[in-house]
């Protein structure tokens, strides 16, 4: 039945309210003197990790970078069992971010921490 | 538009993965006071800031520094006059203790200014390195001349010695005023040498720890 799905797509969209309900990516950001910490983290002055949320397309697109579990769950959840759940808007790819703060002793430190902001997401 | 949530509405311990591995490195209560990092050390480490990051924080290029972990370290002084007539002498000690195990050194450099200018004269400086306590000295040269007048040495070689590395590193800052005798200037004393190390953290892209209960395997 793929051929209807992709029939009834933009109606779908369109039900949803347009693009933003779709996965994608939103900002978060959090300034570290609403933390309190900006006496000692001198750079950054906000860290924004963003975060994926919205609804996983019927017919995930390539864009997606689903892998093919996501796409079989999809058609499970559409076509056979609806109580199996679509997949999941989650992160896909991230970025480090580099912290220049002061120790208690007084050094300053500049580190690079892996993987703390979302850069694309993806339906799995 | 949410406002942002009032502190005290804050966890007691964040669930950001960053959030809880800087909370692991706070300095204790808002109220402790910051250390006595300002002033040249602080200007150099900013500006190196600048050219890896961008305002998010983002490293500009991959490894741009070669390391994920650069530790500036401040001296210590034995105090005392360092001022003899033109001589200036200043002996320091870099405390190299409680370095995190995970940070493993890759490369040492110290920083210092070779020639600062004063209102009517000029300071000429150098770095002697004291080897087993005063018993020798040796005269440290630039090995590298990074930008705004700042002279790097490489010290990697005496602090790593075979597979230990030391507690600590002493130096004696030695500095001549140059110009017309006669000529009286304030005598300025020059900011203290700063150690750079560069380290590689092996755990800087873990979760904090205990993050999952281990799981039995079927």
């Amino acid at each position: 039945d793929t051929g209807t799905l992709a029939h009834d797509l933009p109606n779908y969209l369109r039900e949803q309210g347009g693009e933003k309900s779709d996965c994608s990516l939103r900002p978060f950001p959090v300034s570290f003197a609403q933390l309190g910490w900006d006496h000692w983290i001198i750079a950054p002055h906000r860290y924004n990790p963003r975060y994926c949320k919205g609804t996983c397309p019927h017919l995930l697109r390539y864009d997606y970078h689903a892998p093919n579990h996501a796409v079989v769950q999809s058609f499970v959840h559409q076509l056979v069992d609806a109580s199996v759940p679509r997949p999941s808007c989650v992160p896909y790819r991230y970025s480090p971010i580099s912290v220049l703060m002061i120790e208690r002793n007084g050094g300053i430190l500049y580190k690079e921490y892996e993987n703390m902001i979302a850069e694309s997401c993806t339906c799995r | 538009n949410q406002s942002p949530p009032p502190l005290g509405s804050l966890p007691a311990v964040p669930t950001l993965p960053l959030l809880q591995a800087l909370q692991t490195r706070a300095p204790g209560s808002p109220g402790w006071q910051v250390g006595p990092a300002s002033g040249q050390p602080l200007r150099y480490m900013l500006n190196l800031y600048r050219r890896a990051a961008d305002r998010e924080g983002r490293p500009r290029r991959r490894r741009s520094l070669g390391t994920n972990t650069i530790r500036l370290v401040q001296a210590t002084s034995h105090g005392g006059q360092p001022w003899t007539g033109r001589w200036y002498l200043q002996a320091l000690t870099y405390h190299l203790e409680g370095q995190p195990e995970a940070e493993h050194l890759l490369r040492a450099t110290v920083v210092y200014l070779p020639s600062l200018s004063l209102a009517r004269s000029r300071l000429l400086c150098a770095l002697e390195l004291v080897v087993a306590g005063e018993a020798s000295r040796v005269l440290l040269s630039p090995t590298a001349r990074p930008h705004h007048g700042w002279a790097e040495v490489d010290v990697t070689p005496y602090l790593v010695l075979g597979n230990s590395s030391v507690g600590s590193l002493a130096l004696r800052h030695v500095c001549v005023r140059a110009g017309r005798t006669g000529s009286h200037d304030t005598l300025v004393a020059p900011g203290h040498p700063f150690l750079l190390l560069y380290l590689n953290d092996t755990q800087a892209g873990l979760a904090p720890p205990a993050a999952e209960p281990h799981r039995h395997r079927r």
